[in-house]
């Protein structure tokens, strides 16, 4: 665990919680893609699969192999997962009179059989867990793109919208800073499949964060695209 | 190996 690691997970926490507290605060989730939230609610889901496995150790009293590690991913796993279920939930709920659904036109396909398809091909392992894992990689790496349909479409994003764009987009430029930096202090073989799919989705928030500094320096309420 | 286990990273 290294300062980037533990920042890089925080980011990606306070982006839940500014999500949250956003629809909570306008009662509205206007601006936020459903499609996007709903791949990361199968994103973590094909990717904490483990939690069974400590779940299994623990109930059998075996703790010999969960380590402060575990426990701090353990923890954070069962807290992604509840808040995204928790943001789709409240989009489908009480919030879905406001949601973009008419402008939210990405095709999931798109996106989807693809990432099948290359978790089918390249993966470390050809058991279900690792190809779940390395699909919920690459879904990971493109799951934003409807989101970024939707924010182009629309032309613009409040402020609270683009604060959480850049967490969860800093969260894995972050991560790949943490491999970098793991590659170099660790006795530690390179995970090429994370840092190609954290490249990809680092770059394709690369525009977004463009936008949001030049935002940020000029102080402005909303963020605009040019059209 | 590359099991399940050894992805210590969210």
């Amino acid at each position: 665990m290294n300062i980037f690691r533990i920042s890089a997970d925080l980011l990606h926490l306070a982006s839940f919680f500014i999500l949250i507290f956003k629809m909570k605060a306008t009662k509205s989730c206007k601006g936020i893609s459903f499609k996007t939230q709903l791949m990361y609610t199968l994103v973590f889901t094909c990717r904490y699969l483990d939690l069974f496995h400590v779940l299994g150790m623990m109930i059998t009293f075996n703790f010999a192999h969960i380590t402060g590690l575990t426990l701090y991913n353990t923890f954070m796993k069962i807290l992604f997962l509840a808040a995204s279920y928790y943001i789709v939930y409240l989009m489908r709920t009480e919030l879905k009179s406001t949601s973009d659904d008419a402008r939210d036109t990405f095709v999931l396909w798109h996106i989807l059989a693809p990432c099948a398809v290359l978790a089918l091909i390249f993966n470390a392992q050809f058991t279900i867990l690792e190809i779940l894992w390395t699909f919920s990689i690459y879904l990971e790496a493109v799951a934003v793109m409807p989101q970024l349909m939707l924010l182009i479409e629309t032309g613009e994003a409040d402020s609270l919208s683009s604060h959480y764009m850049f967490a969860v987009g800093g969260y894995r430029a972050l991560y790949l800073v943490n491999w970098v930096y793991r590659y170099a202090t660790e006795p530690y073989y390179s995970n090429w499949i994370a840092w190609i799919a954290g490249f990809v989705q680092t770059a394709l928030f690369g525009d977004f964060f463009y936008y949001y500094f030049v935002k940020i320096m000029s102080g402005d309420a909303a963020l605009k695209l040019p059209t | 190996a590359a099991a399940a286990d050894d992805h210590d990273e969210l």
